[in-house]
């Protein structure tokens, strides 16, 4: 069943988040667009290539640790 | 460093700022300070000059607000994003804004240094976007420096001066010392200052830097020193693991701090005299526990101490000479660790793989071997 507790973010949020925010990621990840790389993958890799962590597009534990630090609110890419 | 374009610059360098509001989580004074020396950072490599004005609109508006505050870019709560700030241009451009659900602290590590925050977004202020250097200023992520000791780092100066030149008073006041650089874990010549394993990792450690190294991961971490141990040296001589212990030991002159994960331990930094070297040692230039034989060896010079862990003392008949423990090293020893049985000698750019207990000279590598460029 649903926790009726209010639940911490799951991490795929998380990172849709910060890339919304910081890499202006406007496409939300649907099942249409899993057809081929999706926008969120390829600019997943874009925010992984500005941090020096390996670029495989896919979200794992380096990227999300990152995600979760503290930082400044301008956006890498601007909208 | 990127900046937000050529023409995202201001046209003079006579800037004016005022501070809006204040955070209780500071004296007043305290945020004065921290602003003031926040702007000088970037006065000092520039032709820039900042006056203050109490009243009115200035260029770099600064204020402390929370969650939304009137821009339509809300703050997110404690942590996550603890600022930001407009580029150049009229109204809001150049104004500085701080997430007030942060808890600022002006001199210690504790919370959110404000000059440091400031000082990164004034770079905004001034033009600068993100940079990708994990050692620059204007790197997105926080992490603490002393701020006692900052200088303002290469890829900064570079950034900033590119868009409005360097300090033409600079022959009237001291110059300025040269910015670090962050040191590249790729370059064929870098010589490392110290290597330990860390519960099955293995820390590289360079300057105000270390890399971070695992089998599982994929690529070396970069990060400064004091982003994981506020409290830690900086361009350390030694450091090394006791796994028994759970404590990792760095090295920096006569003192030695004691890492717990990520808490530097209370107490120290010690002198070498705590680890059961003589007073004599006043430098020690690499060190590395043997888990097989339960000893620490600690290099010094052209010599090396071999230390009991369980009895705690010095073993007799030391300090030897390298070279008659570890045949053909014959450079003075930089750094050295344990990794799966070997022992890695580390000499300049060179990494020399022994066997400890037979003293069996196997291979010569790079030092960037376990870095993976």
């Amino acid at each position: 069943l649903p926790s009726l507790l209010a639940t911490e973010e799951s991490d795929g949020e998380v990172a849709e988040k910060y890339l919304q925010r910081f890499f202006n990621l406007t496409e939300k990840s649907t099942p249409s667009s899993r057809r081929g790389v999706s926008a969120q993958s390829r600019i997943l890799s874009e925010m992984q290539s500005f941090f020096r962590l390996k670029v495989t597009g896919l979200l794992d534990s380096d990227t999300l640790e990152v995600m979760k630090k503290p930082r400044c609110g301008v956006p890498e890419v601007a909208r | 460093y990127s900046t937000f374009g050529q023409n995202l610059k201001w046209q003079t360098n006579k800037l004016t700022f005022r501070i809006v509001n204040y955070t209780p989580d500071m004296p007043q004074s305290d945020v004065d300070n921290a602003i003031e020396k926040a702007l000088q950072v970037w006065a000092r490599v520039t032709p820039l000059r900042f006056s203050r004005i109490y009243a009115g609109t200035a260029d770099i508006m600064i204020s402390f607000g929370s969650r939304d505050h009137g821009d339509f870019y809300p703050f997110d709560g404690p942590d996550g994003t603890l600022a930001h700030a407009f580029a150049p241009s009229q109204g809001i451009g150049g104004d500085a804004h701080f997430d007030d659900d942060e808890t600022f602290t002006f001199r210690s590590s504790r919370g959110y240094n404000l000059f440091l925050v400031a000082a990164h977004e004034f770079g905004h202020s001034l033009g600068l976007s993100h940079s990708r250097d994990p050692g620059a200023l204007m790197y997105p992520v926080y992490s603490y420096r002393d701020p006692t000791t900052f200088v303002l780092p290469r890829d900064d100066v570079n950034g900033i001066q590119s868009l409005y030149g360097s300090n033409p008073d600079v022959s009237v006041v001291k110059p300025e010392p040269e910015g670090p650089t962050t040191p590249n874990a790729c370059d064929p010549q870098l010589v490392l200052d110290a290597v330990t394993t860390l519960r099955g990792e293995m820390f590289f450690f360079k300057d105000s830097f270390f890399w971070r190294s695992s089998t599982y991961s994929r690529r070396a971490e970069q990060h400064l020193i004091k982003s994981y141990w506020p409290d830690g040296p900086n361009n350390i001589d030694a450091a090394y693991e006791s796994r028994s212990a759970d404590r990792v030991f760095l090295i920096k002159g006569r003192k030695v701090w004691s890492l717990y994960g990520y808490t530097v331990e209370r107490g120290y930094p010690k002198s070498l005299k705590s680890l059961g070297l003589s007073k004599s040692v006043r430098k020690v230039n690499a060190a590395f526990h043997d888990q097989e034989s339960g000893k620490t060896i600690f290099f010094v010079g052209d010599y090396y101490y071999s230390y009991d862990e369980s009895r705690r003392v010095m073993d007799r008949g030391y300090p030897k000479r390298v070279d008659e423990g570890f045949p053909g090293m014959t450079g003075e020893v930089t750094a050295a660790f344990q990794h799966r049985g070997f022992t890695y000698i580390f000499s300049g750019p060179q990494m020399f793989e022994y066997s400890f207990r037979s003293k069996r000279l196997f291979r010569v590598l790079r030092n960037s071997y376990f870095l993976r460029c």
